[in-house]
């Protein structure tokens, strides 16, 4: 018996950095 | 200044990685075009793509980092991140973009060019609500 490999699959928005403008005081 | 938190990354850039669009559509980490992260910042909601233009790359005070420094988006903001150098970048109409091309393909297997100054990468932030 062959046990089904599980693929991971990963969000689109995981690949490209999350640049937040720092606030302003 | 806090260092980098991790030292190794994700697994998702390994060549071969299976990624879902906002559209639910699958593709390969390396197959993977301008175009997909538009579309899918456009149906996902709530984000929205950024142009990051690279303005400059130094050692990073941390051993093993680079700091690159980006303009940000409309209003050109500055941003800095420490990164390892075989961290992958998506620049627009050229792919796969690291500062260590060779490190790159050794880690992930994934086929890069070298990031340079002047580059425009994809990045996200949150959409402003008005």
């Amino acid at each position: 018996n062959v046990e089904p490999r599980s693929v991971a699959v990963f969000p689109w928005h995981s690949l490209v950095p999350f640049l937040a403008p720092s606030q302003p005081d | 200044p806090q260092p980098p938190h991790s030292t190794t990354l994700p697994s998702h850039f390994m060549k071969g990685a299976i990624i879902q669009l906002a559209t639910g559509e699958l593709k390969r980490v390396e197959d993977l075009q301008t175009q997909d992260f538009v579309r899918s910042a456009e149906v996902s909601g709530g984000l929205k793509i950024d142009s990051s233009t690279v303005v400059d790359i130094q050692e990073s005070q941390w051993p093993g980092f680079v700091t690159l420094h980006f303009v940000v988006g409309e209003q050109q903001s500055k941003v800095c991140l420490d990164v390892p150098p075989e961290h992958p970048f998506f620049v627009y109409g050229q792919g796969w973009s690291s500062c260590s091309p060779s490190q790159t393909a050794q880690l992930f297997a994934l086929p890069c060019h070298r990031l340079q100054v002047g580059d425009v990468c994809i990045s996200i932030s949150l959409q402003s609500i008005s």
